[in-house]
């Protein structure tokens, strides 16, 4: 799931 | 970070520089939407709030930084600098039929609910929609300066090229972000009609003009 490694896209 | 998103990044901040150049060098906003730069904030602040309590890197850090705050500038420009040559009677969408609607998919769909996630939804949905005012006036002025498409297509450029950055994360790291690339694909799919008149027309040498 993308946020338990945070947002990394812009 | 692979090479589409790297170039997506760039054509972004081109995208940026292009439209200070234009204000700048025409002394003038004529033709910018003042909304859709408003909207173009509420989507940094609201999508970089983790930059106060995140570390993902330098590049990362230095561009969320950089979008704040040229976005910031271009509304200084636009209200202060630059005031009399925006006309705001032909900026007329109504935003809160953007806004409204992105806090109500923000809050269904999220991955998690924290104010900080939610507000990161709501920013990927208003993203997404926020040109919708700039077209708008395009549309109603049926012409637009030549830099002025070059900034629209620069921008334009920049979410098409996440699409093959977030393929190619499939394939590599068995990545998705099914918010961001559900929003990314619809806001794609808004500058389709731009890029057909952008590149049969504007790339001829011809100027930006829709037919009546």
């Amino acid at each position: 799931r993308p946020s338990e490694s945070g947002h990394d896209e812009l | 970070m692979n090479i589409f998103r790297f170039f997506g990044d760039i054509s972004h901040l081109a995208s940026i520089f292009i439209l200070i150049h234009k204000i700048h060098t025409s002394r003038s906003c004529r033709g910018i939407s003042f909304k859709t730069q408003v909207l173009y904030v509420a989507v940094f602040v609201t999508r970089y709030l983790d930059l106060l309590y995140s570390w993902v890197s330098l590049y990362n850090f230095v561009m969320k930084v950089f979008f704040i705050a040229s976005s910031c500038y271009i509304l200084y420009l636009m209200k202060v600098r630059f005031r009399p040559t925006n006309d705001p009677s032909i900026d007329t969408f109504r935003v809160e039929y953007l806004v409204g609607p992105c806090a109500v998919l923000a809050l269904i769909f999220n991955y998690g609910y924290a104010v900080t996630e939610v507000l990161w939804s709501f920013s990927i949905f208003l993203e997404s929609v926020a040109i919708l005012p700039q077209l708008f006036m395009l549309q109603r002025t049926g012409e637009a300066e030549t830099i002025t498409t070059h900034y629209l297509a620069a921008l334009g450029a920049y979410r098409t090229l996440y699409i093959p950055n977030w393929i190619y994360r499939y394939f590599s790291e068995g990545y998705v972000d099914p918010i961001a690339v559900t929003a990314g694909l619809v806001q794609t799919g808004l500058y389709l009609d731009f890029f057909y008149v952008y590149f049969t027309k504007v790339l001829q040498g011809q100027k930006f003009e829709l037919p009546a």
